[in-house]
């Protein structure tokens, strides 16, 4: 485990910092992009690993948080 | 409104926010490390973003059911109208895509999710619900020659469980459908935005 946090949590609270007015899912959409370009060295190999967001939405509207 | 429903939104409608905006934040930190990192940042960016946050460290399964229960209670009985909910759950996750509590003992995030469907408060209001869990053992190595191989095969195979674009399906066949009737309002599958720290069966780092 990475002891500075996960990649997807940090990351999104990164790029919700930096622009919270932004529609949510297309920040989600970002957020997922850095996500998926990170190398994860894995705890007992040595051997590089990719994680990907899985993105629901049933909303109706566009949701922007500010 | 002839029956007293919501309005249809148009594509460009926004949700509007201007009412309690409330997150609950439930992680378990113990064998985690790191977990705590994750639950301060997501503190802070809910509070910068105007979220009334409750957090619960190390909820046991139980308390993860228990705790979304009195959240909807909570939410039902606020005063004044609640604009947006956001539920973040963090822990370590089984093979099947379950939760593990602080006792080890297993909820699924389904289960949590439905719990706030029902909310009378969220009703037409978004919902996040953001999960910081593994989902299984797969370890994505990347597109390499070996994955892609493996890709293909998985492409070539007919779905075993619904994909994500069935589920989409079967969401606008939902609201579809409902949006036809005369006892239209939101659907209880509607306004919901779940975001997974990794896909379906992989680990999440």
């Amino acid at each position: 485990r990475d002891e500075t946090g996960s990649d997807f949590i940090q990351t999104l609270v990164e790029v919700l910092r930096a622009d919270p007015e932004g529609d949510l899912l297309e920040l989600l959409t970002e957020v997922n992009r850095r996500v998926c370009e990170l190398d994860v060295l894995g705890p007992d190999s040595d051997e590089r690993r990719k994680a990907c967001l899985e993105i629901r939405s049933s909303l109706r509207r566009r949701l922007c948080l500010q | 409104e002839p029956w007293g429903l919501e309005p249809e939104p148009s594509p460009s409608a926004q949700y509007d926010l201007s009412g309690a905006r409330v997150a609950l934040l439930l992680a378990v930190i113990r064998g985690r490390s790191g977990a705590q990192h994750d639950v301060e940042a997501l503190r802070g960016l809910c509070q910068a973003l105007g979220f009334e946050t409750t957090l619960t460290t190390d909820p046991t399964a139980q308390a993860f059911q228990e705790e979304l229960a009195q959240f909807r209670e909570w939410l039902d009985a606020h005063r004044g109208p609640v604009s947006c909910a956001l539920v973040a759950l963090m822990a370590h996750g089984g093979p099947q895509g379950q939760l593990l509590g602080a006792d080890g003992q297993e909820v699924q995030p389904e289960a949590l999710v439905r719990e706030l469907s029902c909310c009378r408060a969220l009703r037409g209001r978004p919902k996040i619900f953001l999960l910081q869990a593994c989902r299984g053992g797969h370890r994505d190595a990347g597109l390499g020659p070996t994955a892609l191989s493996w890709f293909w095969r998985w492409l070539r195979a007919p779905p075993a469980t619904p994909s994500h674009a069935d589920v989409l399906q079967v969401y606008a066949d939902a609201q579809g459908s409902s949006s036809r009737g005369p006892t239209a309002g939101s659907s209880d599958q509607a306004d919901i935005l779940m975001v997974y720290a990794a896909a379906e069966g992989c680990v999440a780092y």
